[in-house]
């Protein structure tokens, strides 16, 4: 508010300046020169006298470029592109000139000065045109600004990390539940080839992960409550189908990527979403020869790989909350008692009275982890691994028997679901979690343990692929190994469309 | 039953469906050669 | 039995529900996600060339940005000298790169056009292009089929080769309809 007299005036006038500046064809002989005599015109008209006139100028070129686009939503885009790419050169030239040449701050600064600008115009612009909030002025400037940033040059590669975080806070800050308006944009961003490939690849020692991981869950997030009515409008849909390419694409590329953050993105994706949970749980280690899981007699204790721990890069330790539960938990980890604890045990899990949402999922699958990895380490202790004989009678399975007893359908379903994310590649977790939900299969003082468990495990197995290598090898064991006695349960054969299931997935399997 | 701020949700996102972003929209401008995309028929190559 | 949504009757319903309410399958049973438009069983990486997640192709290898030198990018300083498009002046070669690799876009009809207009016919069964060998006439005709020597064009190898075949001229594409493509596109 309250520009000073002129001051909109002269910011137009430079800023067509500028652009017809870049457009004109001698420009490209020396880029640099007509910049340089930018500036100065710049600095006449005091824009470069401070941080105020500087913010002005920004804001109003930003908002003089959407407005651009709204006055010409009828005319072919090249138009607005030319002059908003334009001013985004304007913008990356001068990051990359300001300041020192060995100092970032400046350059950082006014990066994320303009960036906030952006998003402030964005996000109010939202509010004033709501349902008529037009999309592509934002997509072309954040695109283009990236693109421009991360070229190959010897300033801006010192400052790639920071650089990309910036673009990765803003990504987040305009994420789709806050700019609902803009999502379709926003996927296209996070997933643009050029910004996988710097966050995921090129940022050295994997720095960029975490923030991917970030804006993947701000996507799960946002999808979970239309994802969760199962029935997906069409807008919805759409969305969703280019979030399973993405999901593909980083399962093809990055395999390891999902592998490490497979908890988190477990925790935000609705349960209902099945063939997507399952497309986080597939991917293994590119260095991984997984054997065969319909091989005869298959030996998973012996395998090479199974002994080894998996990389969770979330604290799922720190996510059991509240910290006097934790303590009760590790002392009854510890000591195997109080026995009061596992009567109190569901209390704590539970958040409130309405059906469909009546536990804390995130606390759940933090609670089956913890629990699990200390069961693991405890078995390790005695130089042992995970088998029918080593997981049973101590306090782990004691904490695990007592959920599956305890908790009513619902939280039973989401007890062994905790426990079904855990059935991925060959590794110690996967073998723990196998010969655990096997154990309280064979061990069930009720059918109705062993129907949810069956039903966890069906429901992973009858959507379109993939599946989790460890998914396989338990549902077949489960299916083979007559100590389980499966076929003889009356819920297999409930309903011909289930006995049909069962016998093309037993089929597939053996 | 979503929640109001989830339709609100719905109904903005809803809007956006029917002006998506196209793939030129992210990349730089081709006066020469620009895209002129077209539904070809099924037998020509498809990628 | 468990008799909510939570046991198998809750994932027999469901299941039951989605045979008759196709817009149910999407989460129930998932989707084929190799009919996505991604490569999956590639070897090298896909994101290089990702189209997008609203794309169902990779990207075009002319849409995707290589840093280059400065001093390449001169299109700024000749664009207004640069001569129009005339593809009747073509060699075959620059056709047939036009046709492979503008694929979705009117490019690829009017190089499909004017490889036509070259005596070139487009097998809409084998997806080759396929010519006469100059000088030689079929030596078996029958009805709509013809047997003889002809050129096809080899995308792979980048080469007109002979061959010996017999052609159903019924298969072959006619010339597209340029003018009626741009109507139904509704683009200049």
């Amino acid at each position: 508010n309250d520009d000073p007299p002129g001051f909109l005036e002269r910011a137009e006038f430079l800023l067509k300046d500028w652009v017809s500046i870049v457009l004109s064809p001698n420009n490209g002989r020396d880029p640099l020169k007509g910049f340089s005599m930018f500036v100065t015109k710049m600095n006449m008209h005091g824009i470069l006298k401070g941080d105020e006139p500087l913010t002005r100028f920004f804001r109003f070129a930003t908002q003089y470029c959407i407005d651009l686009t709204y006055r010409n939503m009828n005319e072919p885009k090249t138009k607005i592109f030319q002059f908003i790419d334009a001013y985004v050169r304007l913008i990356s030239l001068l990051v990359k000139h300001s300041g020192e040449s060995g100092n970032a701050n400046t350059k950082l600064n006014l990066l994320n000065k303009i960036l906030g600008i952006v998003v402030g115009i964005l996000l109010q612009d939202q509010e004033v045109h709501t349902t008529g909030f037009q999309q592509v002025g934002y997509h072309r400037i954040f695109i283009m600004l990236f693109l421009e940033l991360t070229t190959h040059d010897p300033v801006l590669e010192n400052i790639s990390l920071p650089v990309i975080t910036a673009f990765c806070h803003t990504f987040h800050i305009i994420r789709p539940a806050c700019a609902p308006g803009f999502c379709y944009s926003w996927l296209e961003l996070i997933s643009h080839r050029v910004f996988i490939g710097r966050i995921l690849a090129l940022l050295p020692q994997q720095k960029g992960w975490h923030m991917y991981s970030q804006l993947l869950i701000d996507l799960f997030k946002y999808l979970a409550p239309f994802l969760r009515n199962a029935e997906l409008a069409k807008p919805v849909h759409h969305l969703y189908k280019g979030t399973l390419r993405v999901l593909l694409v980083l399962l093809h590329d990055f395999p390891e990527f999902l592998c490490d953050y497979h908890f988190a993105f477990c925790d935000v994706i609705p349960p209902n979403c099945i063939q997507m949970r399952n497309l986080i749980l597939s991917p293994y280690p590119r260095n991984m020869r997984l054997p065969d899981p319909f091989t005869p007699n298959l030996k998973v204790d012996m395998l090479t790989d199974i002994g080894g721990s998996p990389r969770v890069s979330i604290n799922y330790a720190g996510s059991i909350q509240p910290a006097s539960f934790k303590k009760d938990l590790d002392s009854y980890l510890k000591a195997r008692a109080p026995v009061t604890f596992l009567s109190e045990l569901r209390s704590n899990l539970q958040i409130s009275n309405d059906v469909g949402s009546r536990y804390n999922i995130p606390l759940m699958n933090a609670l089956v982890l913890y629990v699990g990895t200390q069961a693991i380490a405890h078995i390790r202790s005695k130089n042992l691994g995970p088998t029918m004989a080593t997981i049973m009678h101590c306090a782990h399975m004691d904490i695990f028997q007592n959920l599956a007893v305890d908790l009513d359908t619902e939280g039973r379903y989401l007890f062994l679901n905790a426990i079904a994310n855990q059935l991925r590649y060959p590794n110690s977790h996967t073998h723990y979690f196998s010969c655990c939900i096997l154990y309280l299969f064979g061990e069930a003082n009720s059918e109705a343990i062993q129907e949810q468990i069956t039903r966890v495990l069906l429901e992973r197995l009858i959507v379109n692929r993939p599946h989790p290598w460890g998914l396989l090898i338990t549902f077949i064991e489960l299916i083979k190994n007559p100590v389980y006695k499966f076929w003889e349960h009356d819920f297999v054969h409930c309903a011909p469309e289930i006995e049909r299931l069962f016998e093309s997935v037993a089929k597939s399997c053996m | 039953k979503l929640q109001k701020e989830h339709q609100i949700q719905f109904q903005r996102m809803e809007a956006a469906y029917y002006h998506l972003p196209t793939p030129s929209d992210s990349e730089r401008l081709r006066p020469y050669l620009q895209r002129q995309p077209v539904q070809t028929p099924p037998h020509f190559p498809q990628q | 039995m468990v008799n909510n949504q939570f046991g198998m009757v809750g994932l027999l319903t469901f299941l039951r529900a989605a045979e008759t309410d196709p817009n149910l399958v999407t989460l129930a049973m998932g989707q084929d996600l190799m009919a996505l438009g991604l490569n999956l069983t590639a070897v090298e990486n896909l994101y290089p060339s990702f189209g997008g997640p609203f794309a169902d192709a990779p990207a075009r290898p002319q849409d995707i940005d290589y840093n280059v030198p400065p001093e390449y990018l001169i299109n700024m300083s000749i664009r207004d000298k640069l001569s129009k498009l005339t593809l009747q002046k073509y060699k075959d070669d620059l056709l047939f790169y036009l046709f492979y690799t503008n694929v979705g876009d009117m490019m690829q009809l009017a190089a499909a056009a004017e490889l036509h207009s070259r005596d070139w016919r487009y097998h809409t069964e084998e997806k080759v292009w396929i010519t006469r060998m100059p000088g030689m006439t079929p030596y078996e005709k029958n009805g709509t089929t013809e047997r003889g020597t002809y050129f096809y064009f080899d995308a792979q190898t980048w080469r007109r080769v002979a061959k010996e075949f017999q052609v159903d001229t019924v298969k072959l594409d006619k010339c597209p309809n340029i003018s009626a493509y741009v109507a139904m596109s509704g683009q200049p």
